[in-house]
């Protein structure tokens, strides 16, 4: 899978996007 | 001499790069296997991973500058465990925002930032001088919209049968 990286500063859903692209699957650095 | 400064008040992108390590940051970029990223320090590297690994695709959430700088400095200035009040330093704070300490800066301060930072992601990705194989690479997502979730799937996934199944974030 090609890497998916969310670009918003803390406080911007950063932790939303790590639980979502955890349960797609993907292994997510946090 | 580093850290978010005006008249452009960009997070220090070079000095991040810089310190964490090019060549280290290169090869964890091709070798240890990521899929998906968030937080510190991975958005101030934007421009380095798009370079480094063409097949990477990236995701931002437009927040009003000033909404996301009050929940900025409420969060990291609370008497929690993690903030303590604010006396929680960090190297990354000084380098994205001027200060250590978010508690030593002030939310107008935080808003300039904010706005710097979702400026050159989109000058980047969508300005002028992108091509259209890069304008592809950057989903701009609203993440309280009702198929948010759906739609981060399919950047994600491609048009995987699965992605059907997922509505809000």
């Amino acid at each position: 899978v090609p890497p998916i990286i969310y670009l918003g500063l803390q406080k911007t859903a950063t932790s939303a996007f790590a639980n979502f692209t955890s349960l797609l699957g993907l292994v997510t650095v946090h | 001499t580093a850290g978010a400064r005006p008249p452009y008040w960009r997070p220090d992108y070079r000095r991040i790069l810089q310190e964490l390590g090019e060549e280290r940051m290169h090869s964890l970029l091709m070798h240890a296997g990521l899929q998906a990223a968030a937080d510190e320090a991975w958005p101030l590297m934007f421009e380095f991973i798009a370079k480094t690994r063409s097949d990477a695709r990236f995701v931002i959430w437009l927040r009003d500058a000033n909404d996301w700088a009050r929940s900025a400095w409420n969060f990291f200035t609370a008497p929690n465990t993690w903030s303590r009040g604010g006396a929680y330093a960090n190297r990354f704070f000084l380098l994205s925002y001027g200060s250590c300490r978010i508690a030593d800066s002030n939310p107008k301060t935080l808003a300039k930032v904010y706005r710097a930072h979702t400026k050159a992601v989109l000058e980047y990705f969508h300005g002028p001088t992108a091509s259209a194989a890069l304008r592809n690479r950057l989903l701009v997502l609203d993440f309280t919209e009702q198929l948010a979730g759906r739609k981060l799937c399919q950047f994600a996934l491609g048009n995987h049968a699965d992605c059907s199944k997922h509505t809000a974030l």
